[in-house]
């Protein structure tokens, strides 16, 4: 899938 | 998670503490620019707004409180703590916020990734956050005396930021569909604004010298 708008980073 | 970015964020978990022993301890916020941490105040805010309704992990959301939590700290000391407030040099720190705060917001409502409330704000926190040192950066420059926790603090802060760009080119590389370009971008600028002060900085350190900047 896309990670376009996924924030898993801080 | 990669090393990279655990290495990343316990560096600037480091680097929070190594400012909040300072003032707590010596009860001083000498060369500690109060325009600085109340930009990381609001960049932490905007940004992990989502930490009611974006669960990404334990480790993420403790760690997103840590930073919450002890940025505001920071603030209210210089701000409002009886002894630590005298020790702030106001008449140096006279970097104007909405300097930086009206060109990142701009920006974010221009170039993101998909235009809705919260994503905005994400991306207005990243360009903060590029250059919410500026001020920092610009204080130390007029302090001839940089004592040795402010000059560690933004030494790690920077290397946090440099082991950020290590942790995108290894994430790059290793996982799929992992491209962020605004976030890339602005942490690049971020960490090239800390060339100037690492030069100094290994300068000082390897001729064992009290840190200074050029005027």
């Amino acid at each position: 899938g896309s990670a376009v708008t996924e924030h898993d980073e801080l | 998670m990669n090393i990279f970015r655990l290495a990343g964020d316990m560096t600037h978990l480091a680097s929070v503490l190594v400012l909040l022993l300072k003032i707590h301890t010596i009860k001083s916020c000498a060369g500690v620019s109060l325009k600085t941490q109340e930009l990381y105040a609001l960049v932490f805010a905007t940004r992990y707004l989502d930490i009611f309704f974006n669960f990404v992990s334990f480790y993420n959301t403790i760690m997103k409180l840590i930073f919450l939590g002890s940025s505001f700290s920071i603030v209210w000391y210089i701000r409002r703590h009886r002894i630590v407030r005298r020790s702030y040099d106001k008449d140096q720190d006279t970097f104007r916020h909405l300097f930086l705060l009206l060109p990142c917001l701009l920006l974010a409502l221009v170039i993101n990734e998909r235009f809705t409330f919260k994503e905005v704000l994400w991306t207005f926190s990243l360009y903060l956050e590029a250059v919410a040192i500026l001020p920092q950066l610009v204080l130390l420059q007029r302090t001839r005396n940089i004592d040795n926790l402010t000059g560690q603090y933004v030494f790690l802060l920077g290397a946090y930021r440099a082991l950020y760009i290590l942790n995108w080119i290894y994430r790059y590389f290793t996982e799929e569909h992992y491209v962020h370009w605004i976030t890339w971008i602005a942490g690049t600028i971020q960490t090239l604004l800390y060339g100037d002060f690492f030069y100094y900085y290994f300068q000082s350190w390897k001729n064992n010298v009290r840190l200074e900047l050029p005027a």
